[in-house]
């Protein structure tokens, strides 16, 4: 338990708090579509 | 210490839509048959640099085949691309760009197109219209039947065929076939023409010499053809209907 413990709280020091409203960049490609997808 | 790299840049990027119209507009300027086609998507872009101010692009782009023939002198950006419900055709094309101190030139394009699966269309819509190939002997015999029609009602000129465009088989409403041909004017009348059709020679190669017509056969339950054409150097063209039946 000792040991499940300790990786438990590693685990939520990683985790970097996002600002509110965040929104994650698009991926450079591919682009947007203009008007629908074949 | 050297300046880090410049990021990669990204589809949607100023520059890289810059580059994709440039390449869209020489495509279809250095085509001679079918539709316009317009930019879909930016699907990959790579630069590689060349010194300074000198870059090489390399695009992978999407494109979605509009209602415009290659010949016409409508502006692409006038020009509506054609819907799912159409049976939408669409353009891959690989693109190599050179960019020198700004300005653009293309070093070589690849274009290759492809209709859409008639089996997506009629599963979202099952009474759309899907396309034909263009050497089905009924399609051929709708082209020659609207053409001749409409050669026939205007005896002061007298149009020949240049190329198919598409042709599409719809059951419902009703049984019918629609297809969109280029056509090119000549220096003969109907009655020369009928005469010897042989000798019926194109007119100088200007835009305003071609023209592009859209017929429909209705086959069921009544046979019925109307045919619309519309050289690109006249005003909107007329439309036509076989005698007894409706005129638009």
């Amino acid at each position: 338990p000792v040991a499940k413990r300790a990786v438990a709280e590693a685990a939520q020091h990683d985790k970097v708090p996002r600002p509110v409203g965040f929104v994650p960049p698009p991926p450079p490609c591919p682009g947007r579509i203009r008007y629908f997808e074949i | 210490a050297p300046a880090a790299p410049p990021a990669p840049l990204g589809c949607d990027d100023p520059e890289s839509e810059a580059a994709a119209e440039f390449a869209v507009n020489y495509i279809n300027g250095h085509s001679h048959h079918g539709y316009k086609f317009a930019l879909n998507r930016v699907d990959n872009i790579r630069v590689v640099p060349q010194g300074p101010n000198n870059d090489i692009i390399l695009l992978e782009l999407d494109l979605l085949e509009t209602t415009c023939h290659i010949l016409s002198p409508t502006p692409l950006v006038n020009c509506t691309v054609r819907s799912f419900t159409n049976h939408a055709v669409e353009g891959d094309c690989d693109v190599k760009l050179l960019k020198v101190d700004g300005k653009f030139s293309v070093l070589g394009s690849k274009c290759h197109s492809h209709a859409d699966s008639a089996e997506d269309i009629v599963r979202v819509c099952p009474d759309c219209p899907l396309l034909l190939s263009l050497n089905n002997t009924d399609v051929l015999a709708a082209v020659t039947a609207a053409l001749n029609d409409y050669n026939s009602q205007n005896p002061d000129g007298y149009l020949k065929l240049l190329e198919i465009g598409r042709a599409t088989m719809q059951h419902l409403p009703s049984n019918s076939m629609s297809v969109e041909f280029a056509v090119a004017a000549t220096n003969c009348t109907a009655a020369e023409a009928k005469a010897q059709v042989e000798a019926c020679q194109l007119l100088p190669e200007d835009q305003s010499n071609f023209g592009f017509c859209t017929a429909t056969r209705v086959i069921m339950p009544t046979e019925k053809l109307q045919v619309d054409c519309q050289l690109y150097g006249h005003q909107p063209g007329v439309t036509y209907s076989q005698p007894g039946q409706d005129t638009s």
